[in-house]
């Protein structure tokens, strides 16, 4: 399977494990191949002053400092994907036929602030 | 459906949920494909879901497509004609936007042939455009004129050419197929035919570039 994200609990804005299975939502009989794939999704702090690791924009640096003076009128930064990889589906389509189509973006590989 | 669910979907760019009413095997080609990527490393996949590495052209979506015609029994066996089929490939699902950049016909037959073919045994092999009704387009000249010596498993056809400038060919595409013994071989029409009786299935590989692909990329 392929790598998966570190799983230790840390608050900082990271990749957080989300397996997606095509069978709980109800897709099963359509969709041929995969069963399922590792989606993940952004959580975390983006905390002043922010870590280089985590993968922040210049405006980021500036908001976590503003946040940090006056915590109650500007929020953090938010903690989005970065970087995503696509996966490609082989179905059947509404006539039967076999298709295979690649999405972009469709798996969380890092997060930023 | 769920609202989620269809907007989802819609997101794949699917109008509906499908539900197969009778699946074909997975034709080994998208197999192949599927399998590279998906054993392509992770995460730094430097892949352009916007192309088909394996035919080299652009494309996110590849698409194979069953046959629905059917012979032209009135007109055959006729001398040297042996065998005369209307192709029709129902196209009705590709979507508005979508640019075909690659369209592959393949002949499938049901046995390699292991005879050695008589010298000067040659079939011919020809395409041409039709109407919905099988009709072939007077004076149009054929698409594929080929002759093959030996059968193979199957024939593979590059049909882009033809359908020219990737324009959509409409809601389907019509073609009538036509084999013949080469008339100048040795030996009666109907053992020269003999081969051809083995055409199993015919098949289109379409490869389009859907709207995803066309418009200006997301930036981060």
């Amino acid at each position: 399977s392929p790598p998966s994200p570190p799983v230790t609990p840390s608050p900082l804005c990271k990749p957080r494990r989300l397996y997606i299975s095509f069978s709980d939502v109800g897709w099963e009989n359509w969709i041929i191949a995969p069963q399922g794939y590792l989606a993940n999704y952004c959580r975390g702090d983006c905390p002043f002053p922010l870590a280089a690791e985590l993968n922040s924009t210049n405006h980021a640096v500036l908001q976590t400092m503003v946040h940090s003076l006056d915590p109650q009128g500007t929020p953090q930064p938010c903690c989005v994907p970065v970087r995503l990889s696509p996966i490609s589906i082989l179905y059947y389509d509404n006539s039967d036929n076999v298709v295979l189509r690649h999405y972009e973006d469709m798996v969380v590989d890092e997060c930023g602030c | 459906l769920s609202w989620q669910e269809s907007s989802l979907l819609k997101s794949l760019g699917l109008s509906a949920k499908p539900s197969p009413r009778s699946p074909v095997p997975v034709p080994p080609v998208l197999w192949r494909i599927f399998q590279r990527r998906k054993e392509l490393p992770r995460p730094h996949q430097e892949l352009d879901s916007c192309r088909v590495e394996e035919f080299n052209v652009p494309g996110n979506i590849v698409r194979v497509f069953a046959d629905q015609g059917r012979f032209l029994p009135e007109e055959q066996p006729q001398g040297w004609l042996c065998l005369r089929k209307l192709l029709f490939f129902n196209l009705s699902v590709l979507e508005e936007g979508e640019r075909l950049t690659m369209a592959q016909l393949e002949l499938r037959f049901q046995h390699n042939s292991y005879h050695s073919p008589r010298p000067g045994q040659v079939l011919e092999l020809r395409l041409y455009p039709a109407s919905p009704r099988g009709q072939p387009q007077p004076g149009r000249r054929p698409l594929v004129e080929r002759s093959f010596v030996q059968l193979h498993k199957s024939l593979l056809f590059k049909l882009s050419a033809a359908l020219k400038d990737g324009k959509m060919p409409g809601r389907n595409l019509t073609l009538v197929l036509e084999i013949s013994a080469s008339s100048g071989a040795s030996g009666s029409p109907r053992s020269l035919c003999a081969g051809s009786d083995a055409l199993e299935a015919a098949s289109l590989l379409v490869v389009t570039l859907g709207r995803q692909c066309r418009g200006p990329r997301r930036r981060r």
